[in-house]
């Protein structure tokens, strides 16, 4: 069992649309996956039509104990492709989790005796590095940062690298950097190059070949509740986190 | 005096841009502007070239009560511009504020009395509703909204009025929404088009003529320290955010 957070705390750089459509993607590709919801603006819950106004339970109700795992899973409309949603509840945990003791360890307890079912469990971040991002950071042994090619790119990135060095050392051993994955990216300009030049100088051998390039279709598919793969197979926005499937999965070995 | 908080808790949507480029914009129309970034990724003072690595005293010193307000400003390298710089020391602020009495004030006790000194305070917001947010929603009189016209744009909104009606209801009578942005708009695509005619939909009267278009030179301008206006003053991106600093100065009235 894999299990990867796609995290950084820069906001719209493509953590929720790579979670919902590497996802879908691994699923087609024979992999059991689970993608979880730690945002309370619960985008990857929309992504996959969950009604997330209603009163159904979700990751917020298991975080403060009011339910059980079996509870709020969803199985999607997609073969191999199961989701614990979220709902803005949960941006009530971060203040209410303030004075639990082993406030950081909250999501991992409540989810490691399903996560051995998957093959892979994928985890979207809210764009912060608060309470929520450390539990995910807690819960899972691999961290992929999406990183929109842009000049706020790299700012980031020594604050969030810091962060998991620090998670590594005083709560989850096991926590590394598998890969970070440049998405809307956009080749035809300078800027875009410049910044990739510089991811991998910064970190070699971490960004993966496979580009997530500029695609409406991407931007279109949440609209209709379905992930790439089910919305536009032929768009180059599918064929790219096809792509990225694979190579994450050649990682396997 | 005008004091206009940016927010929206959706990432990535153009709020640092909007600050930044508004700001110089309204400054170059003869209005005195300070702008304060309150948001710990402290995006706004690396695009006005703050360094904010180096020992200086920045808002969450001020927050803390350990600076005051004259030793953290700086004064930008264009006329009229004045900005308070953050850094990442004020991710801290968020849990350290938690147990304060009127927490939510803090920001606007150490800010009260310079604000009178200029026409138009701009305050940079993070992509989040915490404490960080209710401080600049508590400090200001009015609220901007940048949107991305894309399809998470709409579903966070909901959750951002009734955060405000909140503010307004319990700590800043005077707070009220006076514009939505549209930001990185394309209207080439469908998806641009649809998501702005649900925005005039909801918010008939709010959204500005003045739509922000896509503009590489606006995602350039930041690693040059400079806004659009001293980047590339024929730019499209400059022309929108002039045509939008006098669509603001017009609500004067
Ligand atoms: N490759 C792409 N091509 C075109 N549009 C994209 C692409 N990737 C993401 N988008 C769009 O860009 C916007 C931001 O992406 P997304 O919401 O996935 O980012 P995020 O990092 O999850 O944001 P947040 O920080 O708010 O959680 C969305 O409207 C999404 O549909
Ligand atoms: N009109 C535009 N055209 C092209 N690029 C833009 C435009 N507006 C913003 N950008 C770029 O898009 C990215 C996101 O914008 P920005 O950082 O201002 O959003 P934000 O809402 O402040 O993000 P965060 O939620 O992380 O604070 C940046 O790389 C910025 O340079
Ligand atoms: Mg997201
Ligand atoms: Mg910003």
């Amino acid at each position: 069992m894999r299990s990867i957070a796609l995290t950084n705390q820069k906001g719209g750089v493509g953590k929720t649309t790579s979670v919902a459509n590497l996802g879908a993607c691994l699923a087609l590709l024979e992999r059991k996956v689970l993608m979880i919801d730690v945002d309370p603006q619960a985008n990857l819950s929309i992504h996959y039509g969950v009604d997330i106004y209603g009163d159904r339970k979700s990751l917020y109700d298991l975080m403060i104990g009011e339910a059980k795992v079996e509870e709020i899973l969803c199985r999607t409309n997609f073969e191999n492709l199961d989701l614990i949603p979220s709902n803005i509840n949960l941006a009530g945990a971060e203040i209410e989790m303030v004075g639990v003791v082993g406030r950081e360890t909250i999501l991992k307890e409540a989810l490691d005796h399903i996560m051995e079912r998957y093959d892979y469990v994928l985890v979207d971040c809210p764009p912060s590095l608060g309470l929520l991002t450390l539990n995910a950071l807690t819960t899972v042994r691999e961290v992929v940062i999406p990183v929109q090619t842009e000049f706020f790119a790299l700012q980031g990135m020594s604050k969030l690298i810091d962060t998991i060095r620090l998670v590594r050392r005083r709560l989850n051993p096991d926590l590394q950097v598998t890969g970070i994955v440049a998405c809307m990216y956009d080749g035809r300009t300078r800027l875009a190059q410049e910044v990739r030049a510089n991811i991998e100088q910064y970190f070699p051998d971490k960004l993966y070949k496979s580009m997530i390039r500029k695609n409406i279709k991407l931007a279109e598919s949440p609209s209709h509740g379905k992930p790439i793969s089910s919305y536009d197979r032929n768009s180059l926005g599918c064929k790219d986190y096809m792509a990225l499937a694979r190579e994450v999965i050649a990682q396997e070995a």
